[in-house]
């Protein structure tokens, strides 16, 4: 472990709790993709089905049952507690053209052929792209809420900082996995333009608005 | 290199 990815968890772990607080607090999802949070739930499940047989650490699985569970409680509350403010016209985007690509890609580039190792390589693979129906939902309303933006910033910064942690345990320990760190730079890459806005905007106290 | 199955990230 160290301080970049430590970092990195604990902004994954804030936006989660961003999230999860918003809409538990507010009782509304507006402004939230769905979809993307059915993603997150699929990437967590793909990823962490070594829950139980791979003990890493206390630290490791207990990060993993607190990511499991939040994301699911966030699907729950959207599409069954909080329904009725889901905003369905916005969240448009096809998420079979992410699951299936994706999915074709796992099988294809992998570092073992396994039915495990293909797992954990889809959920790579889809949380680089996960969060294409929340930006796809911004640009269609045009503006997002300041809570929402601090979401996508803090979840924004966790693979950024894992990207840092990756450099780092390549030049300290020589451990590296092109799998994971050509889609965790990918994934940060989908966040650039938000991240100038975030930067521009909303740390100047306006609000989040997306040239039409 | 590294054994990639050392899965020790989240």
């Amino acid at each position: 472990m160290n301080i970049f990815r430590l970092l990195g968890d604990l902004s994954h772990l804030l936006a989660i709790i961003i999230l999860l607080l918003k809409i538990w607090r507010t009782r509304s999802c507006a402004g939230v993709s769905g979809k993307s949070q059915i993603l997150f739930a699929l990437v967590f499940t793909t990823r962490y089905l070594d829950l139980f047989t791979n003990f890493i650490s206390m630290y490791n699985s207990a990060m993993k049952l607190i990511y499991l569970v939040c994301s699911y409680a966030t699907v729950f509350l959207m599409y069954f507690k909080f329904k009725a403010t889901y905003d369905s016209n916005h969240d448009t985007f096809r998420m079979e053209f992410l699951v299936v690509p994706v999915g074709g890609l796992a099988f294809l580039v992998n570092h073992d052929f396994t039915p495990l190792e293909i797992l954990w390589t889809f959920s790579i693979y889809l949380e680089a792209v996960a969060i294409l129906p929340q930006l796809f939902m911004i640009s269609k309303t045009g503006e997002a809420e300041t809570i929402t933006s601090h979401y996508l910033f803090a979840l924004g910064s966790y693979r950024a900082l894992y990207i840092v942690n990756w450099v780092f345990r390549f030049y300290t320990e020589g451990f590296f996995d092109l799998i994971a760190i050509v889609a965790g730079c990918v994934q940060t890459i989908l966040y650039c333009d938000f991240f100038y806005l975030y930067i521009t905007k909303v740390l100047k106290g306006k609000q989040l608005t997306l040239p039409a | 290199t590294l054994d990639y199955n050392r899965k020790d990230e989240l």
